[in-house]
């Protein structure tokens, strides 16, 4: 068992890093490490964060959007461990700022290649770099779907 | 395998048939706050088999099937079809729909392809495919702001759960 | 001391009504109630939300956007209680859609002619209905502010 | 009153000293993540007498001291200046400067208009014109989150606490 978890905290903390990388433009650093290296199950998982230009903190000193780009990397790098079909994200851009929620639409675009990734967001940065978008509404008390023009050149 | 449709009807803010076509690759979902977009997630779940109300976030399974001023209890039904080319699902079709009806008279009917089967059929069947209920590809809305507080500990044992 | 609770709780309902009903652009219509009236303090304090083309809903079935703007609303009625001569928010606008934005900037704007507000917010369509917009960045390792120049036209 | 101007030097994610000068109206402040900003919103707290280190989101008062590679410790120093033209704040001048410094020492100095005084001193003069460390009028990053999904009862309780 304790095989099996190290392989998969390994698989893991790589998936980790370059995810971090890719939503730091390959300036920053981001690794998980184990409390306990050699009781894996006695200690707990930490996250250690470096942005471009920052010093090193740990995930309870980020700020909140530092944390959601934190958070969306260890999701996204779980999802790994048993790959799926698809994926339905909701909202997950809401805490980021603008150049990183270009840059998390960016690749969620990329490893879409293989896959289908489902997002629902209210952000004209992550809708703009979409294959396709589907615009919900409400009329007489009822949701209502249309499709809506994709851009494939993005707004900003 | 991918989804390529959904259809609901008569599940939270969904009363007449709404048919949503989906495809590979990258699809965003957007509209006003309250129009109903992740109560889409929710019908994906609910179709999928999911049995916690709370989970599709309903007080009871009655909570989920459209409330309209016009008409009485009607059903909440929801289907959701997929691509199935590479037969990753072990049944021998293109295209795989599996459905969930609930009435609230309290009778949840789930169908494959139209023929009626057991919920455990239909979970083992999706489980082939890697198609579960619920899993870390469902991320739901403030699911990244609950995780970004957890501690070590628990962050751990996230890990250790999923292998 | 009863009576003190309710002159308040009448006050704070009356200005959650109007700041619901600005934020609906007049068609919804918002609600706070006592769960026992003759005796308040051995009940709670429930919200309605009415949202245009929408049955009444209470806070807890709300979307998450919703209960974000019922929130809101609920908040700046509280702050009417002992009026303050400034006000700083962070990011209040994170769960809003764009048109729930732009009135969330527009109400804050007519309620600072008078006040001070100070917002957070990483959303251009608050940051374009400003008065002045202060630019936050890290530099060397430290923050910086430089002064952004201010739209007076919206962009959306 | 308003507040006309906040120096921050040494605190949190502020190295050298910056001024930001602000004005009566609506004024945004933005940026990108872990730029500073809800830092700012600390620091204000701060400068007003916040005692807890937790409410401005730091571990100890020292964790509040900017931490930097080159220098060593060094002090945590925020000044608000107000506009006092309509004597709101009962001190006989146009402009009244609060500041706070706190050393790693484990010193915490308040000053008005440069001269020394207690925490306490600082507080009954501001207090006269409704200016306190903590009210709903600073609501802080995630405030809405969780006040979304307060209960009837803690509803209830919260109006009553502000009588
Ligand atoms: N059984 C039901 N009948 C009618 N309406 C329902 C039912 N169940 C839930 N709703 C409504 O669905 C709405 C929530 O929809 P949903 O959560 O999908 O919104 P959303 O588009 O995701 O919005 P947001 O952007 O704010 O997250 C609420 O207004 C709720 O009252
Ligand atoms: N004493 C300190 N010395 C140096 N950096 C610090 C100190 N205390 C906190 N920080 C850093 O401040 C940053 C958080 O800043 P802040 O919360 O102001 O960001 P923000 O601009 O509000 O970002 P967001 O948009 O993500 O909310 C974190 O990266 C944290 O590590
Ligand atoms: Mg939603
Ligand atoms: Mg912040």
């Amino acid at each position: 068992k304790r095989d099996a978890f190290m392989s998969a905290f390994n698989r893991v903390n790589d998936t980790f890093q370059s995810l971090f990388a890719e939503m730091t433009d390959g300036q920053g650093h981001g690794r998980m490490a184990l409390e306990n290296p050699d009781s894996p199950f006695e200690g707990g998982l930490d996250v250690f964060l470096q942005f471009p230009g920052k010093p090193e903190l740990t995930m309870g000193s980020a700020s909140g959007g530092e944390k959601s780009v934190a958070t969306v990397c260890y999701l996204l790098a779980l999802q790994q461990i048993h790959p799926m079909p698809y994926y339905v994200m909701d909202e997950i851009d809401a805490h980021l700022d603008v150049l990183n929620t270009k840059r998390l639409a960016t690749l969620v675009r990329s490893r879409s290649k293989g896959s289908q990734f489902i997002v629902i967001s209210l952000k004209d940065t992550t809708i703009s770099r979409a294959d396709r978008v589907y615009g919900v509404f409400q009329e007489k008390g009822m949701s209502q779907v249309i499709s809506l023009p994709a851009r494939a050149v993005a707004v900003d | 395998v991918f989804i390529k449709r959904i259809d609901i009807r008569g599940f939270k803010t969904f009363s007449k048939k709404v048919s949503i076509s989906l495809d590979r690759g990258f699809t965003v979902i957007t509209g006003p706050n309250g129009s109903g977009k992740s109560n889409i997630l929710d019908g994906l779940k609910f179709a999928l088999g999911e049995l916690s109300p709370k989970e599709l976030r309903g007080a009871s399974l009655s909570d989920l099937v459209h409330k309209s001023q016009a008409e009485g209890a009607r059903s909440a039904h929801v289907a959701v079809q997929f691509e199935n080319g590479d037969r990753r699902i072990p049944i021998e079709s293109d295209l795989v729909t599996i459905s969930r009806e609930f009435s609230k008279g309290g009778e949840g009917i789930y169908r494959l392809n139209g023929r009626r089967m057991s919920r455990k059929q239909v979970q083992d069947i999706l489980s082939s495919a890697d198609i579960q209920v619920s899993g870390f590809n469902m991320i739901a809305q403030h699911a990244i702001t609950r995780l970004a507080e957890i501690g070590s500990e628990e962050r751990r044992r996230i890990l250790e759960e999923l292998i």
